[in-house]
């Protein structure tokens, strides 16, 4: 996807 | 995902839910900063933007929808439920967060991982939930005595930062270029932020006393 790795977080 | 982090975010869960206990079981936001709330609104809504665009799995969309929607439901409790509203602290109430809002969005045009409307305003959600909890901080001590719910609800809203810590600790030494200096900068000052309350909240659990923060 488009996002980079550190979107995975809340 | 890992122990830290799940901790961090079950603790972040219950700060939520002992805010809203307190609201819903006291008809009553005496206490709470009207202002923090709002902050933290928009820290939620302005860091899940990706939430209709990337889907990561199950738990982080349901999780992301819980902060959105409990945010700003508490929001509108405080300005329009017409018997919550009544225990407003508006004359305590009265930090001016523009300028903290202002000063994270300039220091997200400048500082932020990639220059993309996603990730400046990622940056700058990271910038505004460090410094959100001031306005809460400025009113406790003005309101002197603290009622449980809102010393608890204040006590895990810090401790889940303070779990992320711990979460970007474990992934730096268990994942190859794990890097992620805008959220461990930001968590620290934001962790550092609660030590005070973290002090009086210890003593008077300590002294099995009322929490009492110096004016």
């Amino acid at each position: 996807s488009s996002i980079s790795d550190h979107h995975d977080e809340l | 995902m890992n122990i830290f982090r799940l901790a961090g975010d079950m603790t972040h869960l219950i700060s939520v839910l002992v805010l809203l206990l307190k609201i819903y079981a006291t008809k009553s936001c005496s206490g709470i900063s009207l202002k923090t709330q709002e902050l933290y609104a928009m820290v939620f809504l302005a860091r899940y933007l990706d939430l209709f665009s990337d889907f990561i799995s199950l738990y982080n969309t349901v999780m992301k929808l819980v902060f959105i929607g409990s945010s700003l439901a508490i929001v509108w409790c405080m300005r329009y439920h017409r018997v919550v509203r009544r225990s407003y602290d508006r004359e305590l109430d009265t930090f001016r967060y523009w300028i903290l809002v202002g000063a994270c969005f300039t220091l997200a045009l400048v500082l932020h991982e990639k220059f993309s409307f996603q990730e400046v305003f990622w940056a700058f959600s990271i910038y505004l939930e460090a410094v959100a909890i001031l306005p809460q901080l400025v009113l406790l001590q003005r309101s002197g005595n603290v009622d449980n719910l809102t010393g608890q609800y204040v006590f895990f809203l810090g401790a889940y930062r303070a779990f992320y810590i711990l979460n970007w600790i474990y992934r730096y030494l268990t994942e190859p270029r794990f890097t992620r200096w805008i959220s461990c900068v930001s968590g620290l000052v934001q962790t550092a932020l609660y030590a005070d309350f973290f002090y009086y909240y210890f003593i008077s659990w300590k002294n099995n006393a009322k929490l009492q923060l110096p004016a």
